[in-house]
């Protein structure tokens, strides 16, 4: 039975993509059988993780839309272990397009559990918005991974994530918890990134990581080349926190 | 007549608030009449030019969706010259409430029609996604700010908006143009923005301002105290490229 996890946060650029590309990358680097979902219309992990947009024929569209079976889209990446079901601009209209079709909030849902038993971890990176297909993908994890920029911006949107996610957990997917806060792009330098740690852990708690991603200018170059960190730079301070909150990620689903 | 801008960008997290509470701000300190529109349901915008949500009334959203006039919903700001139309959560089901709606598209356009004599520019911010939110502002605005992050991922959604852009001006609003691209959070110490900023120029031409925004962490502690950076501290370089982005548009709106 797969780990499924939803990284989520409707607030924009806060670290989604780079959390879901380089988690599932550092999970299957150490052996793990990862499947990444990229439910976003940007498609940046399909990129960040070295998929060529251009030779991709059947995207995680077909699936929840298009009637196609999930694993028609599953490609390899080119990390052992690592399996991807890109995303494409076609999912930009999801949202509308879903609005009047039967079950429309778990068609990601049903759409995976023909191939769920395959992978131990499933990854799904989401679009900065709470619209029809994050709550796709809500309905479809078991666990939701919250990366939070140490920004004051960030702070804001919080409490509507936090309904968003008790809403699908009431009405749509009882199993649905939070496992894991992740302070993102941490500025060891300025006053408001402290400020902004010590408020996200007095609200979240124990669901806080310790690992606190800092700022690392190799965890933004590393996707220009198409390769997650632990590739593009193993020794940066990027991979080096993303090895531990993958660790940490294996701890949580060992202790479940 | 009112310069009415839209500045938009689906990829998240690149400088859409921070432009539009900055310029607006560094225009009405300049002595022009401004009003400022907040169309993200985040509401970051309502909060960064220091508003108080909690005593807030009448919203956007009453104006796009509840028929109530745009005027109702204006305030002043704590800035002479600049009065602001707040948004709110509720504006998070717009996307999906709008569909059914008559002349959904045009519904901020013809909202904005009552006030735009009273104000010389009208800046609106939107949430990080091309919806039907987005293509109101669009619809209601005659030019279009482009906030580009110095990012690679930011480089990605590029031609989806410019896309979005020309689908409005064909069938929705044939006056529709892109006014600027303005390059945000520059860092002068790493290779990749400077990447970005030559593919951008390369793409963008003369559009793009020869104001480039630097990262600037002044910009980002501006929010949390609720003012534009010109009132946090007018001598950072974030204050001085925001005042230079205003005047080049002030210079725009002469040429026109
Ligand atoms: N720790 C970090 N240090 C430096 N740069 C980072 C870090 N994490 C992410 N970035 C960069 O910041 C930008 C925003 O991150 P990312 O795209 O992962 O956020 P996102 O939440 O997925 O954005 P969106 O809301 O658009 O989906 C990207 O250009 C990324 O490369
Ligand atoms: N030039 C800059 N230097 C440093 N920080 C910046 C700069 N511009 C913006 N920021 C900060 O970066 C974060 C993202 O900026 P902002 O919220 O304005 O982007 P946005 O495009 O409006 O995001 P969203 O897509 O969520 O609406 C904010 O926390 C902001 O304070
Ligand atoms: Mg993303
Ligand atoms: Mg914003």
């Amino acid at each position: 039975m797969a780990f499924k996890f939803a990284v989520v946060n409707q607030k924009g650029g806060v670290g989604k993509t780079t959390t879901a590309v380089n988690v599932a990358a550092c999970l299957a680097v150490a052996g793990e059988d990862v499947l990444l979902i990229d439910v976003d219309p940007q498609a940046n992990a399909t990129t960040g993780i070295g998929l060529d947009k251009s030779r991709i024929e059947t995207t995680v569209y077909d699936a929840i839309l298009g009637g196609r079976p999930l694993e028609e889209a599953i490609v390899p990446s080119a990390i052992p272990h690592l399996d991807v079901v890109p995303s494409t601009l076609d999912l930009a209209g999801a949202d509308i397009e879903l609005i009047s079709l039967i079950s429309r909030e778990s068609r990601l849902k049903s759409a995976l559990s023909s191939v769920e038993e395959r992978y131990r971890w499933i990854i799904m990176d989401c679009a900065p918005a709470l619209g029809l297909l994050t709550i796709n993908v809500l309905t479809a994890a078991r666990y939701v991974l919250i990366p939070i920029q140490c920004e004051y911006y960030a702070l804001e949107g919080i409490s509507q994530l936090l309904k968003t996610v008790e809403l699908v957990r009431r009405e749509l997917n009882p199993s649905l918890e939070i496992a894991r806060v992740v302070l993102t792009m941490f500025d060891y330098r300025t006053k408001l990134s402290q400020d902004v740690v010590r408020e996200v852990r007095d609200h979240f708690g124990e669901l806080v990581s310790p690992t606190v991603v800092p700022r690392n200018v190799r965890l933004s170059e590393a996707p220009s080349h198409g390769l997650p960190i632990v590739l593009y730079d193993a020794r940066s301070k990027g991979a080096e926190s993303y090895r531990r909150l993958a660790a940490e990620v294996i701890r949580f689903g060992q202790e479940r």
